[in-house]
This record gives structure tokens, sequence and C-alpha cells, in this order.
């Protein structure tokens, strides 16, 4: 991991979030890994749905090993570990995808956390038209989030504001979730107020940004869901099991 | 507060529970 060094504006709470940062190149191989590896109870080459569902699988595997991590989540006892991630898991996957292809910076395609480029010409064709309409419409915050200069410190701040984006009533020790809310609220507002003082309301534009990505969840919960009812989820499948599990 | 286990996602508690060693396979 590359080194990171204070300064003035940078709050520590993003120093040590940009630390918890998993490298790229190590969760893109471990991911790439896991799904060459046959599977039990599944056939030797999955259609590229079924390909799809283990990436996305994997991917909130990836999430969830970096909460663990997280400064406060560690501290919290598993239940209210459960009950965090069962609100935030489908907007934490994703922000990563948008992050992703934010850093991919291409409009006509989109990057998988294997590496792989798909066209999004190649996703009307073959996608269906439920996903291909989630694929456009990230794309649309994708564009929202670049134009505002989303950079790699607000990513963190805000990624670590989903994670704890729950009202009290829910959490067994709330008093520590609330002041990682308000930690990591001063933050953000801390620095793009110092790194972005030509841009005042940034802020301001990046919490709207959490509103879309949240209504972004839902649309890919609803298209998870549909895909339930058809049989046409992979058995044993963790973004399903979250999908039913009780809601807090 | 919080659900019960019922209604609770074990990969996830796999995931997230230390005292059980090993990672499932997903």
């Amino acid at each position: 991991p590359e080194p990171f060094s204070g300064g003035p504006g940078m709050p520590e709470l993003i120093l040590q979030l940009l630390q918890l940062e998993p490298d790229e190149d190590q969760v893109r191989a471990r991911i790439v890994g896991c799904l060459q590896e046959p599977a039990k109870g599944r056939p030797d080459q999955p259609a590229p749905f079924g390909l799809l569902c283990r990436m996305a699988d994997q991917t909130f595997i990836s999430i969830v090993d970096w909460a663990r991590r997280c400064m406060v989540f560690k501290e919290l006892e598993v239940a209210d570990q459960m009950t965090l991630l069962q609100n935030c898991w489908s907007e934490l996957l994703v922000f990563d995808h948008i992050y992703r292809q934010i850093q991919h910076g291409k409009e006509d395609s989109i990057l998988l956390v294997t590496g792989q480029e798909v066209e999004l010409t190649t996703v009307a064709a073959q996608a269906g038209s439920l996903l291909h309409s989630l694929v456009l419409r990230a794309q649309e915050l994708v564009l929202q989030l670049h134009a505002l200069q989303l950079d790699r410190q607000e990513f963190v701040c805000l990624k670590f504001l989903i994670l704890f984006s729950l009202d009290g009533k829910f959490l067994n020790n709330y008093s520590l979730v609330k002041d990682a809310q308000e930690k990591a609220n001063a933050a953000l507002l801390d620095y793009t107020l110092c790194h972005y003082p030509h841009c005042g309301d940034k802020f301001q534009q990046l919490l709207l940004c959490l509103v879309e990505v949240r209504a972004l969840s839902m649309q890919a919960k609803e298209y998870l869901y549909h895909k339930h009812l058809g049989n046409e989820m992979p058995r044993n499948n963790l973004l399903i099991e979250m999908l039913q599990a009780k809601q807090t | 507060p919080c659900q019960g286990a019922a209604g609770r996602p074990a990969i996830l508690y796999a995931l997230l529970s230390p005292s059980l060693g090993a990672r499932p396979s997903v």
C-alpha cells in the first residue's frame, strides 16, 4: 500500500481509511482465483449470469473483509455488525461498482472487478432490459460524480458513511455508531472545504449522490429478487441470502 | 432490538464471527 502522509486539511479519519483500503490487484487476483475454481454442485462452465452472481458474492466478501478491519466497526459486537451490513450491503456493492467506473474513465464500457471490460453495446444486447437499465442508471451517477471530481479521499469517507448509515433504534451500541457518523461527516466537510474551496457545496452534492446510490441499490435488489423468483439465481448465493434475511 | 436467529444470514454470520475459523465456501 502507498504510504499516506497527513498535511493541512487532511483529517486523521481519512488517512486511516486510506490505509485500510484493500489493494485492488489483490482483490482482483483473489476473485479471479475463486471464479476459476469449480464449485461444488455447480457446472464446470457456469453461464455468464452465474459467473456474475459469484463475482458479486466474492466482491461482497471483500467488502465484509474491509468492514471487519474498519475502526469502530471492529469494536462492535457481531449482532450490530450484521445489522449494519444488512442495512447497507447493496449500497456498498453499488458504490464499489460506481467508483471502479470512475477510475476506469470510459463512457462506452464498464470495468468488472475481475479486470474484464464489457462494452455497453454488449450489455444492451445480452443482459436483458432490467440489468441494462440498471447499468445505464449507474453510468449516469458515474458521470455525475466524475463531474464533481470525486477523489479517493472522499470515496473512502463516503463508503464509511454508508457503512454506518443506520438509525439508533436498530443497534445495541448506537453511541459508537453515532460517533462514527459524526466524525465521518466532519472529516468529509473539512476535507472538501479545504481541498475544493472553489466548490463550496461539494459536501452537500456528495451526500446527495448517496441518495441516488440508495435508489440504485433498491433497484438492484428488485432485479435480484426478480431473478430469484425466476429460479435463475445459483444455489447458496450470498446476495440472495442477504436479500431474504429478516430486515431490521 | 436486533433480528433473531431465524432471519439471520448464515453466510454473513460465518464471515463475521471470528470463532468459526475457516471461511465458508461461497
